[in-house]
């Protein structure tokens, strides 16, 4: 389980390629 | 209890793109009658790459890979591959061809890169020897940072540390410098050409995968080995 700094960071570093193609996934 | 971070600053693709640098995608000629049947195909560094390799590598030869030595099955240039492949260069009227990209979750695949090539019980010993300094290095932290492993030479990174160095990368906006591994998605396979142009996008978990890259490649499906295991 990750921490919520963690989650945040990865949350964020992410948030890109869920926009870009998410949909597919 | 909820962590606000400040927002990532946007990345110039376009910047990115005029480095020259090229995505690692395939074009697979196989020969149909008289003439070649053309297709791309494209995955990320820790989308099953290996797997889709070595079914493609039966997909145009009928058989598995065969070879236990260098160069490997991931070679997609070497010679073994008979001249079928080849990088993919040109992205003009790629929508002539069929196309076949695959994806994978974005944070399960950096948390799948982490625990493979960076954590302190790393399965790729040499890997990590390459790829934690680096990233250290684009992060701008010190080597103080990292920690000693006690299976091996060199550092490794835990994941508060590695999420850290990953945020302060995307933070400069050098995101376009990492290791493939570590490479968001968008920045390969769909750098030139966005999802929506590319015949399947798939992921390596879709039952079908196999059955789409052999529809892809060879323009029809045996309807054997559908599913990927």
């Amino acid at each position: 389980t990750l921490s919520t700094i963690d989650e945040a960071r990865l949350d964020a570093i992410t948030r890109e390629e869920y926009s870009i193609f998410g949909s597919y996934l | 209890d909820k962590v606000i971070l400040p927002p990532l600053p946007h990345f110039k693709v376009s910047v990115f793109k005029s480095t020259g640098f090229k995505p690692k995608a395939w074009t697979v000629k196989v020969p149909n009658g008289n003439q070649k049947r053309e297709s791309v195909v494209c995955y990320c560094a820790k989308c099953g790459s290996t797997s889709l390799d070595s079914e493609l590598y039966r997909i145009l030869f009928g058989k598995p890979w065969p070879y236990s030595d260098w160069p490997w099955v991931q070679n997609l240039d070497s010679k073994r591959w008979k001249g079928l492949i080849t990088q993919t260069t040109k992205w003009k009227n790629f929508e002539q061809s069929p196309s076949f990209a695959v994806v994978r979750d974005p944070k399960e695949r950096l948390l799948s890169a982490f625990r493979s090539k960076v954590r302190c019980q790393s399965n790729n010993l040499a890997d990590r020897k390459r790829l934690v300094p680096q990233l250290l290095k684009l992060a701008g932290l010190s080597k103080e940072s990292a920690s000693k492993p006690l299976d091996g030479p060199g550092l490794c990174l835990n994941e508060t540390i590695y999420l850290q160095a990953l945020f302060m990368i995307h933070e400069k906006e050098l995101q376009g410098r990492l290791d493939a591994h570590f490479l968001p998605q968008h920045l390969n396979c769909f750098l030139n050409v966005p999802p929506s142009k590319w015949s399947i996008v798939t992921t390596i978990g879709s039952a079908k995968a196999i059955c789409d890259l052999e529809l892809v490649v060879l323009g029809k499906s045996k309807g054997e080995s559908c599913s990927f295991a």
